[in-house]
This record gives structure tokens, sequence and C-alpha cells, in this order.
């Protein structure tokens, strides 16, 4: 079983 | 300079544009903790100023750290430094590594 925490990717902002 | 992380740069970007022109992504809670610049657009004040670069990660902005913010306030601090008529200009801390 996979153990590793994945964290979500990030949206992206255009400022 | 002894307060800087060794590898992080200042990049003081002139309010030349009408706007900043950087895309962003990461924050805390991310793959990517800290924001990273992903885009810089043409014509905006970042691009004017040549010195900043796809790929960095900003540490902080007017001196204030975006250690440990969510996306949605990286961006909003980043915003509004630009929006704010105290300065002619933002300060960034850059570095190449995550």
């Amino acid at each position: 079983r996979e153990k590793r925490l994945t964290l979500p990717p990030s949206e992206i902002t255009l400022l | 300079p002894g307060l800087l992380e060794p590898t992080s740069t200042l990049v003081r970007v002139p309010k030349s544009a009408s706007t900043l022109g950087i895309a962003i992504e990461g924050g805390a809670n991310t793959r990517q903790p800290l924001p990273r610049i992903v885009t810089i657009q043409r014509g905006g004040s970042a691009h004017n100023c040549g010195q900043l670069k796809v790929g960095q990660v900003i540490l902080e902005v007017n001196g204030i750290s975006l250690r440990a913010r969510e996306h949605q306030e990286a961006a909003r601090l980043i915003a509004e430094a630009f929006k704010t008529k105290e300065k002619d200009y933002i300060d960034f801390l850059l570095t190449e590594f995550n």
C-alpha cells in the first residue's frame, strides 16, 4: 500500500 | 545581506506597466509549498524589469514571508503589493531552489 503522503497540486493565479 | 538565505536574491520590480504580469502556482498544503513563477507575460512590469525568471520561488514580498501561506493568500499579498500607491515598486526575495 502507498504510504507516501501526496499533496494536491496547486491552482495557478495570474497576477 | 546577513539575513538573506545564501541562495536567495532580492529583486526590485518597478511598477512600469499596468499589470505585474506573472502567474504563480503553489502555496501551503500543496505539492509546491512556496509560490513559484510559472509564466512571465510580455509587456508586464515583471517582464520589463528583466530580472525575474520562470521557475524562481518567491520567499518574500516587500519583506513579508510567504511561508505557510496558502495559495490564495500568497496571491492576495502579491496583488496588494502591486496595487498599493505607497510604493512604485515591489521587492521580491527569490530563490532558484525548492
